[in-house]
């Protein structure tokens, strides 16, 4: 659309593909939000613990500039 | 390093490969090399040999394509995922893509876009049969990092990999540079190049990597220097944080270059004269930032220097042996940085604490004190 999608709603799909693709994030319907957290938390501190980040299942800004960093998408973990 | 689960690896070592279409963005000679000597690493330190086909159907299928190109991993557009390759195994297994969305570049460091032999040489590693390490400084490390590849070595934690999975090279030619290790923080002999504060962190140089420390955590974390700052040099000699130009200085030699946050900043590097220090200084062993008094010490073959940050001078009566300005301190001095109304000195693997203040000697501690294991 015309208007630019508010900051953190690009934040949260820019870290739904990543960990869809990276970390076996199961593709969500939106029924259940709060599983859909969960299992988004999980995916994270999987990610962090990778990258031997700060491991908090949070969204939050050093785990987000490493998403955004350029690499190679064969998934981190098991594929 | 990290292998693919179940027994994805090539069960012959002889292996071909085709290039099955271009980039627009290299000659097709360039492309040639750059694959073929992004398999040579792996041949390297292996029994495994890569022969080029251009007809039929090879182990390792090369080619370049954008968005859904029909493997199910659709690539993304520019930057994100660079490319991606398969395991071993029948059909696809083997085979590298590369996102023609990006930048593929030959030769040029630094500018806009991605060396092909380095993407090349990691999705090659898939090929084979690894996955991603979590060793910040191997190849099979899952983020591109610009590396030299005139002076480019398989790491170690790369060769254990693929040894592991196809033993080493047997034809014996000849020597090669040994493959470069990840330094460990926990190692006691440890010997830091270069120790700065930035902006509340405190980083610790060490050959072509720093460790990242957020004091009152206990994250520590390691990257290569060229991870972020592909114009920074590896094994850099001080590193110091000026409270005054809120900027590091990061010295290597005769030159200085400057970081204002994380960005570098333009129009570096600069001569070392530019701290007023006499020609005969080539090289400095250590840079102290003293925030009390806005003077910078410059270590120098146990000798200290005094710059006076506000007049951009060196002060009268310097130099001065180290041990006249820091009693106790007789050892060289490889590291040093100022925290919390402390001075801390690296020599060897020791650190030594001082007052800021009266700078007395309080406590001789490891190296790794603010490096927890």
């Amino acid at each position: 659309s015309p208007i630019a999608p508010p900051a953190d709603k690009d934040k949260e799909s820019i870290a739904v593909n990543y960990l869809t693709q990276l970390y076996g994030l199961p593709k969500q319907t939106n029924s259940d939000a709060e599983k859909r957290s969960s299992a988004m938390s999980l995916r994270l501190k999987e990610m962090q613990q990778f990258f031997k980040l700060k491991v908090t299942g949070k969204l939050d800004e050093e785990t987000l500039d490493l998403m955004k960093k350029p690499r190679c998408g064969v998934p981190d973990v098991a594929a | 390093y990290s292998t693919f689960q179940g027994d994805y690896k090539w069960k012959k070592h002889d292996l071909t490969y085709r290039i099955e279409n271009y980039t627009p963005d290299m000659s097709e000679a360039e492309v040639d090399d750059s694959i073929k000597r992004a398999l040579q690493v792996w041949a390297d330190v292996t029994p495994l040999r890569f022969t080029r086909i251009y007809s039929g159907t090879a182990d390792i299928m090369i080619s370049f394509s954008v968005r859904d190109h029909g493997d199910g991993y659709p690539f993304d557009g520019p930057n994100g995922f660079l490319a991606h390759a398969f395991p071993p195994f029948e059909g696809i297994g083997g085979d590298a893509h590369f996102d023609d969305d990006e930048k593929f570049l030959y030769r040029s460091p630094h500018s806009e876009g991605y060396n092909l032999f380095l993407v090349a040489a990691h999705e090659f590693g898939h090929s084979l049969g690894l996955e991603h390490s979590q060793d910040p400084g191997a190849l099979m490390y899952p983020t591109y990092v610009y590396r030299d590849i005139d002076t480019f070595v398989l790491p170690k934690d790369d060769v254990d990999g693929i040894q592991y999975l196809y033993g080493p090279n047997s034809d014996g030619t000849g020597p090669k540079p040994p493959p470069p290790v990840t330094p460990n923080k926990c190692d006691p002999k440890l010997v830091l190049d270069a120790v700065t504060m930035l902006r509340g962190e405190i980083m610790f140089f060490k050959g072509s990597f720093f460790w990242r420390s957020y004091p009152l955590s206990r994250n520590v974390e390691q990257h290569l220097i060229k991870s972020f700052w592909p114009q920074i040099p590896n094994h850099i000699d001080a590193a110091f944080e000026s409270t005054f130009e809120d900027k590091v200085f990061i010295i290597k030699g005769e030159k200085v270059w400057a970081l204002y946050g994380y960005d570098v900043v333009r129009g570096y590097p600069k001569s070392l004269s530019m701290f007023r220090l006499p020609k005969k200084v080539k090289k400095v062993d250590a840079v102290l930032y003293d925030e009390t008094s806005y003077k910078i010490l410059f270590f120098v073959n146990n000798k200290i220097y005094s710059y006076n940050e506000e007049q951009r001078r060196i002060e009268k009566g310097y130099p001065k042996p180290v041990e006249e300005v820091f009693p106790g301190m007789t050892g060289k001095v490889t590291a040093a940085f100022q925290f919390k109304g402390f001075n801390y000195l690296f020599s060897g693997s020791k650190m030594f604490e001082f007052g800021a203040y009266n700078r007395k000697l309080l406590r001789v501690l490891n190296n790794n004190y603010f490096l927890p294991c």
